[in-house]
């Protein structure tokens, strides 16, 4: 393969597709956000509004950040806060025919990207491990 | 920068070294080790034992997944449970000779390898941001 077939791949052959991917909603309550994270093993997860766009991601690390307080734990915050009050908003975003050089260098401070097409539908994320496998791929040859 | 360069690459640098680490012991309390990971944002480090040597890895996951039980949060056991009863163990570790592709293949699974030198002392991590930041350098020229 060459250089040239590397940047010029499809990212839509490597994303996970929205319908595997885990998500929650932004107005689910923090605990709720909490359960699907442990229940899955997922560090953060997309936040997606009640009509399926993108809003942004949460993490285990936002969450556990929220609810410590100094002197204790304060785990009642999990029911009375919402996801939409403790996500981050700010993220990048891959349009569906963005190309892969711009994929890499986006990874590079995000463990995952998000992927949306020009209507703004979430079609899926681009995690590093799937970049990390073509790239293998493509030295070993 | 050619295929053959990239392969030649000396991971070395491009670890963090180890006094930049951040990381745990294997006898501290859960809790230590969840104040440790909420304090530097990270979701997992390297655990070591009293003599500096690499034990495993410790993440938030696994010590949100020790300490939900079925009805609550039993946030007791943070302080009863020792990072040694929860860690990973069965890491893949690079050796501070390994090739470039070697640690391209390990991080597809792992979000950051650990590297030891061949008397097995700590020398730091190889975190995932790292190989994704030499790449895209490789593949933009
Ligand atoms: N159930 C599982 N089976 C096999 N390997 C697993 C796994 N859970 C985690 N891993 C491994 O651990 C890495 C870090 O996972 P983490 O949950 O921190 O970080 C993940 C997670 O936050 C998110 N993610 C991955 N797959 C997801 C999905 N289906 N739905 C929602 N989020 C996902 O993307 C991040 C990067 O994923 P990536 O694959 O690059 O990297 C993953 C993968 O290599
Ligand atoms: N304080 C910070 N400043 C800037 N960016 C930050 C950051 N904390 C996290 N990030 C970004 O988020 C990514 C995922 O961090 P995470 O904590 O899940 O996963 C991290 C963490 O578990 C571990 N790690 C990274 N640096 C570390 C250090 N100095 N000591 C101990 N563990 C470290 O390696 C994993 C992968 O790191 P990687 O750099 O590939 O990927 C990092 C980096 O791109």
């Amino acid at each position: 393969m060459t250089t040239e077939a590397v940047l010029k791949k499809d990212i839509m052959e490597l994303i996970i597709p929205a319908d595997m991917v885990a998500n929650v909603q932004t107005t689910n309550p923090l605990e709720h956000a909490l359960l699907v994270l442990v229940k899955t093993g997922y560090s953060a997860v997309p936040v997606l509004d009640t009509a399926y766009r993108l809003q942004g991601v949460i993490s285990k690390t936002m969450i556990l950040n929220d609810i410590l307080g100094i002197e204790r734990i304060e785990f009642e915050k999990l029911s009375e806060r919402k996801v939409e009050e403790v996500m981050n908003r700010d993220i990048p975003v891959l349009k569906v025919d963005d190309d892969f050089l711009t994929a890499i260098k986006l990874a590079i401070d995000q463990t995952f990207l998000c992927v949306e097409d020009h209507e703004g539908n979430f079609k899926g994320i681009l995690p590093r491990s799937a970049i990390l496998k073509f790239l293998n791929h493509y030295l070993r040859d």
